[in-house]
C-alpha cells in the first residue's frame, strides 16, 4: 500500500457515493447512463468473485463489499426506484459493442486459461472502457449537471492515481502487471478530453456544457 | 507467481 494506491481507492469511493448522493438528495438520475452503471456492476462482479475464495485484509474485503453494494445500490436507484427520471431515450450506446471484444480480448490475453482469472482479466479490460456510454450519453445531449462532472472527475482520476502507483510498486517492489497497466493507461486516456473541460470550465465555476 | 499480487488492488 502507498499513498497514490490509497487516494486512488478514496477517489474510486468518493466517485461512487458522490453518484449515490446526488441521485438520493436530487430524487433524480437524469442525466446518468444506467448502461454504464450496469457494467460498473457487471465488473466489480466479475473481478471480487476471489471475496469467495481467498482473503487478503480486512481493508480489502470491506472495500470490495462497498464497491459492489454501492454499484447494484445505483443499478437500483436507476432501474426501479428512481426510474421515471431515468433518461433512456439518450442512453442509445450499444453495449454488446464493448462486451463482445473486451469477452473475446480476456480469452486471448490473460495471465493463467483459469475460469476465476479470465473473469478478473474480463473485469479489468471492461473497466476501461465501462464509463463510454456515459460520454456518449453527455456528447449526445452536450451537457451535464456540475455534481455529475465530480462523479466523473474522481472517477477518472482514480485510474491515473493507480498508475502512479504501478510506477512505485515496479521501482520499489519489482512488480508489474501489464494487463492492468495497459488497460488503465487506455481507461486514464478516456477520460483526457473530460479532465481538460473540467478544469477549464467546471472549476472556473461554469457549467459544463458542448458546443454545438 | 507474478499476477496473484495484482489481486490485492482494488
Amino acid at each position: 500500500m502507498n499513498v497514490f494506491r490509497l487516494t486512488g481507492d478514496l477517489s474510486h469511493l468518493a466517485a461512487i457515493i458522490i453518484l449515490l448522493l446526488k441521485i438520493w438528495k436530487t430524487r433524480s438520475c437524469a442525466g446518468i447512463s444506467g448502461k454504464s452503471q450496469i457494467l460498473f456492476a457487471v465488473v466489480f462482479t466479475s473481478r471480487y468473485l476471489d471475496l469467495l475464495t481467498s482473503f487478503i485484509s480486512l481493508y480489502n474485503t470491506s472495500m470490495k463489499v462497498i464497491y459492489i453494494g454501492c454499484a447494484y445500490a445505483t443499478l437500483y436507484f436507476v432501474y426501479m426506484k428512481f426510474k421515471a427520471t431515468y433518461d433512456g431515450n439518450h442512453d442509445t450506446f450499444r453495449v454488446e459493442f464493448l462486451l463482445v471484444p473486451v469477452g473475446g480480448l480476456s480469452f486471448l490475453v490473460n495471465h493463467d486459461f483459469s475460469p476465476l482469472e479470465i473473469l478478473w482479466t474480463f473485469s479489468i479490460y471492461l473497466e476501461s472502457v465501462a464509463i463510454l456510454p456515459q460520454l456518449f450519453m453527455i456528447s449526445k445531449t452536450g451537457e451535464a449537471e456540475t455534481i455529475t462532472t465530480h462523479y466523473l472527475f474522481f472517477l477518472g482520476l482514480y485510474r491515473a492515481l493507480y498508475l502512479f502507483n504501478w510506477i512505485w510498486r515496479f521501482y520499489f517492489e519489482g512488480f508489474f502487471d501489464m494487463i492492468a497497466i495497459v488497460a488503465g493507461l487506455v481507461q486514464t486516456i478516456l477520460y483526457c478530453d473530460f479532465f481538460y473541460l473540467y478544469i477549464t470550465k467546471v472549476l472556473k465555476g461554469k457549467k459544463l456544457s458542448l458546443p454545438a | 507467481c507474478h499476477h496473484t499480487q495484482a489481486k490485492d488492488e482494488l
